[in-house]
């Protein structure tokens, strides 16, 4: 393993625990898009399908325990828990998960590397897994005062997007017919969503004033 | 083997 996907990987784990920070310490789920929380929850469950017949190593498993077992407890908390869900954002959040389950899912069903079972699932997470922020990014730009912490679990999302095409192009160069076209360009799609959040991040952050996005 | 290769990756 390298570090750049290491580290992406890292990335990745840190806006969980941002998240999950965020809900557990303040009790609030404000600024938080349910939908897609609820998508991510869909991606892992249909990649990770092969976790028990596919043992690749220790990290491997206890990663996809950790971004399963998140996943799931951040949407029980956003729905079930007493007093975060009253900070849910419902009016705001209104994205339509078919719209992107449906299209994901037919998209995997015609392009795929092999049209087993598994592996339509493991195709149909990663178009899904690109798109599954666009509810954030929108409930982002309806919210008039984003939080710290929530800006930071996107932009740890983001970068942990961006580390893996680093991660992509390394092994590219170092590993034998490393070549995963559906892989890459889902991944592609998925880091460009964050571009324009990024543009705003770095603005705020350079000129010390509050994240917002123009609507 | 490929399904190793391709599933490597969280």
């Amino acid at each position: 393993m390298n570090i750049f996907r290491f580290s992406g990987d890292m990335t990745h784990l840190m806006s969980v625990l941002v998240l999950l920070l965020k809900i557990h310490t303040i009790k609030s789920c404000a600024g938080i898009s349910l939908k897609t929380q609820e998508l991510y929850a869909l991606v892992f469950l249909a990649r990770y399908l092969d976790i028990v017949t596919n043992f690749i190593s220790l990290y491997n498993t206890i990663m996809k325990l950790i971004f399963l077992g998140s996943s799931f407890m951040i949407v029980w908390y956003i729905r079930r828990h007493r007093i975060v869900r009253r900070s849910y954002d419902k009016e705001h959040d209104t994205f339509r998960h078919l719209f992107l389950v449906l299209p994901c899912f037919i998209l995997a069903l015609l392009i795929n590397e092999r049209s087993a079972f598994k592996e339509i699932m493991w195709t149909f997470s990663l178009y899904l897994e690109a798109v599954a922020i666009l509810p954030q990014l929108v409930l982002l730009q309806r919210t008039k005062n984003i939080d710290n912490l929530t800006g930071q679990y996107v932009f740890f999302l983001g970068a942990y997007r961006a580390l893996y095409i680093c991660n992509w192009i390394y092994r590219y160069f170092t590993e034998p017919h490393y070549v995963h076209w559906i892989t890459w360009i889902s991944g592609l799609v998925q880091t460009l969503l964050y571009a324009d959040f990024f543009y705003y991040y770095f603005n705020s952050w350079k000129n010390n004033v509050k994240l917002q996005l123009p609507a | 083997d490929l399904e190793s290769e391709f599933h490597d990756e969280l």
